[in-house]
């Protein structure tokens, strides 16, 4: 489903070059569940940026289901990223102005649901993050944990093939995290992709496999007997 | 240094409340290093904005070095916070158009500090967080971890002699994360307080205390031999 082949990535602001992704080469395929960890600042959010077609790299090639996203126009890659492909940002992304309820009803809007559907589906995503008694909260009317829990909800209302979550569990307890991970263990089971960012070991355990990042290059890949 | 009696906090949403706190009496001594756990939403960080004088209480009292807070004007509260706390946010709230370096800076200009003093606290208070080679970017030309690294950088410039970090490590890997409580180490092994929230075990066994919240009230209250 993911193909990227010798993917760079190099910032710039001003005359500095930043090189954040040196040659990555990376498949994942249907069904994969794929934990990515590394350093801080070794490039685990511009590759999910990448393969979340929110950014374009500076070299290399990215097949998506093997279509190539470079040659992509952008109502087509804006398509694949509402109707195939839940985000959960590491800065959650939220709407300021918007309630917990509105935050998760926009991808259903995009999807052109109807809006009884749309209450179902929205009071049933934010239940399940244990939300349901803040869902007129705006965001800065709730904690750091049920803002990241109102992204993931968001990220999962619309049954996504491909679910990207970076850093999905970073402000959040032990027992609240499993909760998540359960969540997404559901819609793995149920045939979908995950791709996982995480720096927290106990989390990427629940992933089949484990690519390790180190200054933008691929540092090891293993398959593992996941939790 | 830090008295609470009977503190509770009600946040007002239209016409519903939301109790956050719910009667929390807590001491902290100078030169205590303390952790607050709790789960997502439990009052961990309602309850840093009301001890960095960033919020006020419903009702309860807060006395600071024997000074009651409720009694102070907004200038002297806004003294306290400049000079002699230095705090970490959840959200991080690095000024967006500023570079990391005026963004560690900030505190030293309001401290009065000459442009030599400040050129020189600030450079090795980014050195300290491994950031040296990324003094002029701005928050959003950065990691999440490095923005969080700024964060903690611009808390510890002036040298403060209470240091409160919500969440200070949450898009941290191991690695970074332990330099950042080696940091936190050395601060408090010269006099200073700190208190720390956080959801990471491993993160809490740095303090000698730890204060579980549960639902706004404080559930335990343990010193313990830190690691
Ligand atoms: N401005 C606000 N208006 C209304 N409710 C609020 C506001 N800020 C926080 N709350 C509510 O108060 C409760 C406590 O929030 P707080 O941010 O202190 O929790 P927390 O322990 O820091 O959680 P987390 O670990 O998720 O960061 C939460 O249930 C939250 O929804
Ligand atoms: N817009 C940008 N402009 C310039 N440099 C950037 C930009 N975004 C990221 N970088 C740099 O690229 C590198 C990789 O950043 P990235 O966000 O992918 O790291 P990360 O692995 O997600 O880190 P973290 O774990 O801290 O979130 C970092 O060193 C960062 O400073
Ligand atoms: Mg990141
Ligand atoms: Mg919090």
């Amino acid at each position: 489903i993911i193909q990227l082949e010798a993917i760079s990535k190099i910032y710039e602001i001003g005359d500095i070059k930043v090189p954040a992704l040196n040659g990555v080469d990376m498949e994942i395929d249907e069904g994969e569940y794929v934990s990515i960890m590394g350093p801080s600042g070794s490039g685990k959010s511009t590759l999910m940026n990448l393969i979340g077609c929110l950014d374009t790299p500076t070299s290399g090639t990215y097949l998506l289901t093997s279509e190539n996203v470079g040659e992509m126009t952008d109502n087509e890659l804006a398509d694949i990223r509402n109707r195939r492909i839940g985000f959960v940002f590491q800065t959650f992304n939220l709407l300021p102005r918007a309630n917990a309820f509105h935050n998760v009803e926009l991808p259903l809007i995009y999807a052109g649901m109807s809006k009884d559907d749309r209450q179902e589906k929205v009071e049933y995503a934010l239940e399940k993050v244990g939300l349901q008694d803040r869902m007129k909260h705006k965001p800065n009317e709730l904690s750091g944990g049920q803002r990241q829990r109102v992204a993931v909800a968001r990220a999962l209302v619309n049954d996504p093939s491909l679910l990207l979550a970076d850093e999905p569990t970073g402000n959040l307890d032990s027992a609240t995290s499993y909760e998540i991970m359960d969540l997404f263990g559901k819609l793995h089971s149920s045939g979908n992709t995950i791709v996982l960012v995480t720096h927290e070991e106990d989390i990427a355990a629940y992933s089949h496999r484990v690519v390790r990042l180190l200054d933008g290059r691929i540092s090891s890949d293993e398959k593992q007997e996941p939790r």
